[in-house]
């Protein structure tokens, strides 16, 4: 904490914090097929998913050719949902088909992390 | 991220924790932020499971990531995981799998199976501390009852490289981790450690709770550009409550 203004004395003023940053809950029913459970949540937020790996997709693009890229992610990646148990493949599945992204791209985003730590 | 897991002079347990995320992943120049950092924020949500219509777990998700890397089960314990940063990292897990060796396991996968199916503190931490994973980790786990806490720091395969214990018997009322080593000096770059100690000892154990671990996650530079949500959870009481975190400039990037 020696390089203000980056750092600050400890707040005990931040809490509570305002109400309009509190995250919304979304029940998931697992007694719900796979294939359907996370429907009600992801495609309304469909356009938002879409934005962010567009800009995942434009930064792979200023590295390697993006429309190779993204091939790859698709013919390598969305054969790879088969290999992951159950019931994530199917939820997986479903959120490809509830939002409109292809299979591929909604798997690199779910091994995100491991992609990542390198 | 910042995880923290602190008791109470009661033998309450209280875990928090800052994701961070979108290091690198593009910088908006005009509005000095992290591009991929506000493209998740808007997707993050509280996820309740539920099975025979009561709640089994609950979880902190980016929507349409399945996963869990913050979660906890009402009255049984809670989890968070921060990132560890490898060369041998999730990388080569990744080309092993697709390879056809698949002994290890994804992280998200793993974590969100031990919260969801999760029954006691002790069978969790011997589980997480052994499960073949993919990628390194730091997996920090808290319970239900005094001295259930711990810092598993994970590597790929089944090696747990430490596992420390919350020890309130000989003063160890708290356990923080950030992105490093907890048994070496973080780099003098990204030193989020140190503040966060420094404030946990400032609240003291007298004020553990909520307000005051919130308090300690939102100083500066524990907060800090890249942090997308605090994460408050409360497993006595089962409370999961997450809070969208902005840092106005000046905020150190990282």
């Amino acid at each position: 904490q020696e390089f203000p203004p980056f750092t600050e004395d400890c707040r005990t003023d931040a809490y509570p914090p305002p109400v309009n940053t509190k995250v919304g809950t979304y029940v998931l029913n697992l007694d719900q097929a796979p294939e359907d459970r996370w429907t009600g949540l992801v495609k309304p937020m469909a356009d938002k998913m879409k934005i962010m790996i567009q800009d995942i997709k434009d930064l792979v693009g200023i590295f390697v050719n993006e429309t190779k890229a993204i091939n790859l992610v698709d013919e390598l990646l969305a054969p790879l949902t088969d290999t992951f148990p159950e019931p994530y493949q199917g939820e997986l599945r479903g959120i490809a088909n509830a939002t409109g992204i292809p299979l591929g791209e909604v798997v690199l985003y779910n091994i995100f992390y491991e992609v990542f730590t390198v | 991220c910042t995880s923290l897991v602190a008791q109470d002079k009661t033998g309450d347990l209280f875990h928090a924790r800052n994701l961070d995320f979108g290091l690198f992943l593009g910088w908006d120049v005009k509005n000095q932020t992290w591009a991929l950092t506000e493209r998740l924020r808007p997707l993050i949500i509280n996820v309740e499971y539920q099975q025979g219509g009561k709640t089994v777990a609950k979880g902190v998700h980016f929507a349409g990531y399945i996963g869990v890397i913050t979660g906890m089960k009402p009255g049984v314990l809670s989890l968070s995981m921060n990132e560890r940063f490898q060369l041998e990292g999730g990388f080569i897990g990744i080309i092993e799998w697709i390879i056809g060796q698949r002994d290890g396991q994804w992280m998200g996968f793993v974590l969100r199976d031990a919260v969801v199916k999760a029954t006691d503190f002790n069978s969790t931490l011997q589980y997480l501390t052994s499960v073949d994973l993919l990628a390194p980790g730091y997996i920090i786990l808290g319970g239900n009852s005094s001295g259930e806490g711990a810092i598993i720091t994970r590597s790929v395969g089944t090696k747990a490289d430490n596992v420390k214990m919350l020890d309130p018997a000989h003063g160890t009322w708290y356990l923080v981790e950030t992105n490093y080593d907890n048994w070496k000096n973080p780099p003098f770059f990204d030193d989020r450690r140190a503040p966060a100690t420094k404030c946990m000892n400032t609240m003291s154990q007298a004020n553990v709770g909520l307000k005051g671990i919130f308090n300690v996650l939102s100083t500066k530079p524990v907060r800090n550009l890249l942090t997308t949500y605090t994460a408050l959870m409360h497993v006595r009481n089962g409370t999961l409550d997450t809070y969208l975190q902005y840092c106005p400039q000046p905020c150190f990037p990282w």
